[in-house]
This record gives C-alpha cells, structure tokens and sequence, in this order.
C-alpha cells in the first residue's frame, strides 16, 4: 500500500456466515504405546430439522438443501500463533439426521507430530453455505450438531473413535535371525543381501568404490487385520512387508572430462534398507507436519 | 534391489544413456584424488545417519 507503483484495492467480505465449534480431546495415552493408528473417525450427531423449518426452507429455496461442513485440525503455535490444516470437508443434507463419520485420521497424524507435551487435539468444525451469493441458501443455518452438555447428559455428543493395530502382532520384527531359514511363515524382517559390484561386467573400470555393499531386503509376510477391519476399509490392499526407510549410496566413478578420465563422486538414492515394516497396500503417506 | 535397479540409478544420477566402455588402460595411472575420497568418505557417514522414509 506504501508503493507508488500499485493502487491500492480494498477488499470486502462478500459473506462471513459461518458456525464454528471447536472441539476438544485430551489425547495422552489415548493410543496405546507401540501401535500404528489406521483410522481416526470423528463423529458427529446431525440434530433432526424440525418439520415446520424444514417446509419453511423448502418454500423459500426449493432444491436447495445442503450446507458445507469442514473440519480443520488447530495448532496453537510455541508463539501463540494459529495454523489451520482442511482435514475433511463435505456435503450434508438439511434432511439427514444422526451420527456422520468423518475422516480425521490425518488430524491426529498432525497431533502425533507435535513436540511433547503436546497441546489436546483441537478440531474446528465449520458449517457454511454451499454456494455464495444473495440468492444463496441459508440451508447451512438449520444444520446443528449436538454439542457436549453437562457430564452424563451427553447423549449424541461428539466422539472421537481411534483404531488402532499393535505392532507386537500387526508388525516387523526387526533383523531376520541369520540362522532360521526364511519360510512361508516368516515374519517380516530385514535380510542381509550383498551386492558385489566387482562382479559385474559393468561396474568393471568405471565404478571405484566402493567393491560391493550391503543393501539388505525385506523378505516374510505380515499378519493380516481381521476381517471386520479390511471390510471398514475396502480401499486397502494386504499388509505387506515393504522397506519403510532406506538410506542413499555414495560411489566414487571414473568419467570422462576434456578426453581424460577422472573419478567423480555420485550418491544414489534409496539403495540401502533400514527398516522395514508391514504397511498397507495403497495406504496413504501421511504428510509431514511444515514448521 | 537387483543390480539392475543400481545400474538403472547410476545412469539416472550421471544423466548416461548407456554405459561408457572403458579398457583397463583408461585406469591405468588413475589415482582417486583426497579430497573426493573426503568427500566420499562424508556422503557415507551422511547416508548412516540420515533415513529417509519410503512408502
């Protein structure tokens, strides 16, 4: 605005008609120690639209009945700041009632990677217009979620439902025992396996160092959730027994500058496995939590 | 990873179509300098203590 190159152009809100609800749940030791979270449903009882207000509506925005609710997880910053991140956002009808599920696994997936003691997870549950406008419907006002009452009185209050697998039976086992060949049965484990480069045809005269490495694999199967699990998420494939972290290869080759050879450094990445772990096909990566 | 899969990467890493035919003379003489090693030697430590994670 202090530029002589730009004119200024005000803004305005066009419409600020939102209901917020922040919703709170103290998380420590809600999951249990070395377990994998799967699935994180936050859910919510939809008020039934008494009839008259439902005719009311109808009457005024025919064929239009729906409102937007967003959830977003809230991160309350070391500096007092707040960061929003859209978790889940969809339509719901002004004719539905009762309890809606929404996918909040990410949210707590954000909350796992927060820094302890970690602040409760804070959840804000928006409902807005579908569309703006003057003519818009203000379906978005006759959606009410029951809130939290006094204790015990709760009937249809919010609920946060946590599935987890532990990692005892659902995962990896570590390092395969070199002596106990691997079979059918064998658990997920991470394997030796030497790559010798100074065999190979290729590597000869060009690659330096080094003459070979460990690269390890993953090898054995990975124990299946029950089958009330893989049904609640079709989506999923198997648990497989994958490389969950790798680590990059640095080589020194011989290449060819100005007619003359030199030996050059190059890192090749994801060659070598840390770790391995049992994961579900098509699951997908959480995202990492930006500073 | 079969070794393929390293040939494939070194390629990919050095933007090489193919892979240079090189004689023993080619090595002949060929000293690998200090401080590429150093800078080897530094990757590789590197490589042991950071992970990245895969899938």
């Amino acid at each position: 605005r202090f530029s002589q190159n730009f004119r200024e152009v005000a803004g305005r809100f066009l419409v600020s008609e939102a209901s917020t609800h922040l919703l709170v749940f103290a998380m420590e030791q809600r999951l249990p120690p070395n377990s994998e979270l799967v699935q994180a449903v936050l859910r919510l009882f939809q008020e039934p639209v008494p009839k008259a207000a439902l005719r009311r509506h109808e009457r005024l925005f025919p064929g239009s009945d729906r409102a937007r609710v967003t959830v977003q997880w809230l991160h309350v910053r070391d500096d007092g700041s707040n960061r929003t991140s859209l978790i889940d956002s969809r339509l719901v009808s002004i004719h539905e009632s009762g309890w809606k599920a929404l996918d909040v696994t990410e949210a707590v997936n954000f909350w796992q990677q927060l820094h302890r003691p970690r602040q409760p997870l804070l959840l804000q549950v928006s409902v807005q217009r579908e569309h703006l406008g003057p003519l818009a419907s203000s379906a978005h006002r006759l959606i009410r979620f029951t809130s939290q009452g006094p204790s015990g009185a709760g009937q249809g209050e919010p609920q946060l439902e946590l599935h987890t697998l532990d990692f005892r039976d659902y995962g990896a086992q570590g390092n395969c025992d070199p002596k106990a060949p691997i079979t059918e049965g064998t658990r997920c484990c991470r394997q030796e396996m030497y790559i010798d480069l100074q065999g190979l045809k290729w590597a000869e005269n060009w690659v330096l160092e080094p003459p070979g490495f460990l690269a390890y694999e993953c090898v054995g199967t990975c124990q299946q959730p029950p089958e009330s699990l893989t049904f609640k998420w079709p989506f999923l494939g198997p648990r497989q027994c994958i490389a969950s972290e790798t680590t990059s290869l640095p080589m020194i080759v011989s290449m060819e500058e100005g007619g003359k050879r030199r030996p050059q450094v190059v890192s090749l990445p994801n060659m070598r496995v840390q770790k391995c772990s049992c994961a579900w096909d098509g699951a997908p990566v959480p995202r990492k939590l930006a500073p | 990873l079969t070794e393929e899969q390293v040939l494939s990467s070194l390629l990919q890493q050095l933007h090489l179509s193919k892979v240079p035919v090189l004689g023993k003379a080619d090595m002949e003489g060929l000293v690998i300098p200090a401080h590429v090693r150093a800078q080897y030697v530094a990757l590789l430590q590197r490589s042991h203590g950071t992970r990245s994670r895969g899938k």
